[in-house]
């Protein structure tokens, strides 16, 4: 089983962002 | 100058650059979008197809785990990954922020389950794979 909060995400929304970390 | 003065008097009646050594007014920048501060470089909801599927799967299983969190993380904090997750019926989303490049992440919206939040070697393969699924190769500083 997964660890709270993580295991009420099945049918949550998921939206992954690609961030710009540390600027070269 | 008098026609300055009469621009001053009615501003928008002369059009700017009209009157020579006037420079344009700097165009207004868009505010970059951002996640938690950070720059959002591009993003992607997840929908319900496999793929993506399976990629939710991998990041639940990964933080819905406390083994997957070491004492081992950098002395740094430069986010090149961020996801958020909307619960039905929640208002409150369960962010994260991942920093690759030193070793951690972070979480918000929710009280940090566990006592590290350092990635193990294994944890940090796992999340270097789902984000080049997602963009290809993780460039430095991420």
């Amino acid at each position: 089983a997964r660890t709270a909060p993580f295991d009420e995400m099945d049918k949550a929304q998921v939206t992954v962002l690609r961030l710009q970390g540390q600027e070269p | 100058a008098a026609l300055q003065g009469l621009q001053q008097a009615l501003p928008g009646i002369i059009p700017p650059g009209l009157i020579p050594g006037q420079t344009a007014a700097a165009p207004v920048q868009p505010a970059q979008p951002r996640f938690k501060n950070f720059v959002i470089l591009s993003q992607r909801q997840l929908t319900g197809d496999d793929v993506d599927e399976d990629l939710k799967d991998d990041i639940l299983d990964i933080f819905g785990d406390e083994d997957s969190f070491s004492a081992e993380r950098g002395n740094c904090f430069y986010p090149g990954l961020g996801i958020s997750m909307v619960r039905p019926g929640n208002p409150t989303p369960v962010d994260l922020l991942i920093s690759l490049s030193c070793n951690q992440a972070m979480g918000d919206g929710f009280r940090w389950p566990y006592p590290a939040n350092g990635f193990t070697s294994e944890t940090h393969q796992k999340l270097t794979k789902i984000y080049e699924k997602l963009w290809g190769p993780v460039p430095p500083g991420a």
